[in-house]
């Protein structure tokens, strides 16, 4: 699943996510990728949030629906996505996800559980993406 | 923080494909936030990022690739899905005219494609050799690993049809019965 955040140079933002799900699915079965709220959200005010994982367990927590929330409350992104995984883990302890969490300054941050999840990002003048390792929570 | 104009995804590796064109955009100013993600996760679906993106990965119990996509306007709060689309392979894109053409969220199924049909994109198979053979072993192996629970003839070692059993509610194992057995490493 690639779920993206970009920011316009004017502050202007958008998100989105595409996949092709979960492998050995039942038929018609649909995971969090478009699900406003759970594959990805932003709100240009506050921030924006992409995610990946077990969509079975992540489409019933709204995980970055609650981290952009969490961003509102003057969260961090770090501490935002953190929270917003750790709900999940409260209820599905070996639930595999991830989520990254970025602001309207472009601060960014990440969390995970149940694998070590990455993100990539490039702003500004950067000649290369960068590549975050994330520990799992 | 890095600075504006800025793109951040999920995943490293081959995904920083979808990065780099995402990002690039932006450095056109007529390319709008909108434009970006969907420029980015077109990238992604053309190359299939690591197959879970794209045409030909995670098929399902009958060897198909269904796709799914969002995409979401931060300013409007607008967004566009489509879900389960068969037969299509820039579904993205469909989003976008979902988010565009219509006042909907999402559009699923077998209508998600005849939508995009009407809104020109080309109705294509979404299998690949890969694909196709790596559905053809897991049913060769009995099917395993697979979502069912609570179905005859046992999940866990059966391939379907199936048939569901009779749960009772008011049972103490009840909840017990609803959690699942030795389920896939499932994710999307």
């Amino acid at each position: 699943t690639i779920s993206m955040i970009a920011l316009h140079s004017s502050g202007t933002m958008a998100a989105g996510t595409s996949t092709n799900g979960a492998g050995r699915k039942v038929p018609g079965r649909v995971g969090d990728g478009p699900i406003t709220g759970s594959g990805s959200y932003v709100d240009g005010d506050v921030g924006g949030c992409g995610a990946t994982g077990d969509g079975d367990i992540m489409m019933r927590f709204l995980p970055c629906y609650q981290a952009v929330e969490n961003l509102r409350l003057g969260m961090s992104p770090k501490l935002a996505a953190e929270d917003a995984i750790a709900r999940m883990v409260r209820k599905y302890p070996k639930v595999s996800s991830g989520i990254v969490v970025v602001n309207t300054k472009g601060e960014h941050g990440g969390a995970g559980s149940g694998w070590t999840f990455t993100y990539a990002y490039r702003g500004g003048s950067m000649n290369q993406t960068v590549v975050v390792s994330v520990p799992p929570i | 923080s890095p600075g504006l104009p800025m793109v951040i995804n999920t995943w490293g590796g081959p995904f920083t494909i979808a990065t780099d064109a995402a990002y690039k955009s932006l450095l056109n100013s007529q390319t709008s936030a909108l434009d970006a993600v969907e420029l980015g996760c077109a990238t992604c679906e053309a190359n299939q990022c690591d197959g879970s993106v794209g045409f030909g990965g995670s098929p399902d119990e009958r060897c198909e690739t269904t796709l799914d996509a969002m995409i979401m306007d931060g300013t409007t709060m607008k967004s566009g899905s489509v879900a389960a689309i068969r037969r299509i392979k820039d579904v993205i894109s469909v989003a976008r005219a979902v988010l565009e053409h219509t006042t909907h969220t999402m559009l699923a199924g077998d209508f998600a494609t005849e939508f995009a049909i009407s809104n020109g994109f080309v109705e294509q198979n979404l299998t690949t050799e890969d694909s196709a053979k790596s559905c053809e072993e897991w049913k060769a192996s009995g099917c395993q690993p697979n979502y069912r629970i609570n179905v005859t003839p046992d999940p866990g070692s059966s391939c379907g049809p199936y048939t569901p059993l009779t749960l009772d509610s008011s049972a103490p194992d009840y909840a017990t019965n609803l959690v699942p057995r030795d389920a896939p490493e499932g994710h999307d």
